[in-house]
């Protein structure tokens, strides 16, 4: 474990917590991408299969447990919550998500390390969160008006996954010098989705202005 | 099965 990873485990964890708090807080979810939240659920599910089988440490197991609660949590909320379902705005939620589903599947039946069902599903995972994002940034375009709460859920989110990269770099230059092109590259196009959402989130922050996406 | 380092991630 290093200081980077840290960062972005706490930073992802805070992401998850804040957005959970507005849902709870303000029992909405105006704005909130309920494709993206259902994205992340497959991305966790097929990622911490090995939860039961591989004990790695404490940390890991806690962490991979509240992942994978919080995330269900957040789509029961907007699915089934009597009052908060009330506020998902379906027909803003345009994106088609099985189309990114689907590729980054057969992606990762043709570009994985070992072909194994725990390797294939934990690479088709890495595949799918660096796409997850985009019904989110897409819905954003849409709002008029985006809360801060969101924008923050939102930039800490994608910068999670920036503090892996610099967890990586270091971990190549301080352990085995192993190279891991598949979370390497999949974590680079994540964070390079979100380049576009940090330069308008950092400029509305400085100007202290609304934070507005262009269409 | 010989450990992935990596997979001790998140």
């Amino acid at each position: 474990m290093n200081a980077f990873r840290l960062a972005g485990d706490m930073t992802h964890l805070l992401s998850i917590i804040l957005l959970l708090l507005k849902i709870r807080a303000t029992k909405s979810c105006a704005g909130i991408s309920l494709k993206t939240q259902e994205l992340y659920v497959i991305v966790f599910m097929s990622r911490y299969l090995d939860l039961f089988r591989t004990y790695y440490s404490l940390y890991n197991s806690l962490m991979k447990i509240i992942f994978l609660g919080t995330s269900m949590c957040i789509v029961w909320y907007m699915r089934s919550h009597k009052v908060v379902r009330q506020t998902y705005n379906n027909d803003e939620d345009t994106f088609r998500h099985f189309f990114l589903v689907l590729p980054c599947f057969v992606l990762a039946l043709l570009v994985h390390r070992n072909f194994t069902f725990i390797e294939i599903l934990w690479t088709f995972s890495l595949y799918l969160e660096s796409v997850a994002i985009l019904p989110q940034l897409v819905l954003l375009q849409k709002s008029s008006n985006i809360d801060n709460l969101t924008g923050t859920y939102v930039f800490l989110l994608g910068a999670y996954r920036g503090l892996y990269l610099f967890n990586w770099v270091y971990r190549f230059f301080t352990e085995n010098h192993r190279v891991r092109w598949i979370p390497w590259l999949s974590g680079l196009i994540q964070t390079a989705i979100y380049t576009d959402f940090f330069y308008y989130y950092i400029r509305s922050w400085k100007n202290r202005e609304k934070l507005k996406l262009p269409a | 099965i010989q450990s992935d380092p990596i997979k001790d991630e998140l």
